[in-house]
């Protein structure tokens, strides 16, 4: 997994 | 975005919903912890400082905002315009001991190490936990409002809900995160003593009363 990953979520 | 993921967002905006209704309602704020909404204020601002950095979806940073204002409203209610109502004697619950281990902890086990990485998982492992000092004040006093409970059970089932949508997010795009994961569960279980008397008392239209 790629970092830092955008959080795409709330 | 899933069924579980949007029924977890909005039953996080109905909590919300609920809280500021309830306050203005009843131009009181008795009964609800200032702490935990500080804390979830603190959860939201350090969580969204992603806001500027990166951009997802309309609706995401729509929510966002939403989430923040409502936060900050919800403080202003309880310290400024209904402070007279404010219960503080009950609302005694030490936040340092929730804020300052969080902070060390999302400088030891994050993701990666940047500001707002850190930031980001703070507000993660903080909002895991930020919701004891209202519990903490219902276990104080002994017993909560109907519509306090509402709140609770909406704010608790958003985290729960968001579980099955990590379920379903890594069976289907084998998408997942760990530090979200788990501070979800955490946080989950924390509510489930309440979930329970929840379910066997107020959906009874009893109050909700702890046992002496």
């Amino acid at each position: 997994k790629r970092f830092p990953m955008p959080h795409d979520e709330l | 975005m899933n069924i579980f993921r949007l029924t977890g967002d909005l039953a996080h905006l109905i909590a919300i919903i609920i809280l500021l209704h309830k306050i203005w309602k009843s131009r009181s704020c008795a009964g609800i912890s200032g702490k935990s909404q500080v804390l979830f204020a603190l959860v939201y601002t350090t969580r969204y400082l992603d806001l500027v950095t990166s951009y997802v979806s309309i609706y995401n940073t729509f929510m966002k905002f939403v989430f923040l204002a409502t936060s900050y409203a919800t403080i202003y209610l309880i310290y400024v315009k209904f402070k007279a109502t404010y219960d503080h004697n009950h609302d005694t619950f030490r936040i340092e001991f929730l804020i300052l281990p969080s902070l060390a902890l999302a400088l030891l086990i994050n993701h990666y190490f940047n500001f707002l990485e850190v930031l980001w998982t703070f507000s993660i492992y903080l909002e895991s936990v930020a919701i004891l000092p209202q519990l903490f004040m219902v276990s104080k006093t002994g017993e909560a409002e109907s519509i306090t409970s509402h709140y609770l059970f909406a704010l608790g089932s958003y985290r729960a809900l968001y579980i099955l949508n990590w379920i379903y997010r890594y069976a289907t795009e084998g998408h997942y995160d760990l530090i979200a994961i788990v501070a979800g569960v955490v946080q989950t279980v924390l509510y489930c003593d309440f979930f329970y008397l929840y379910i066997t008392k107020v959906l009874k239209g009893k109050k909700l009363q702890l046992p002496a």
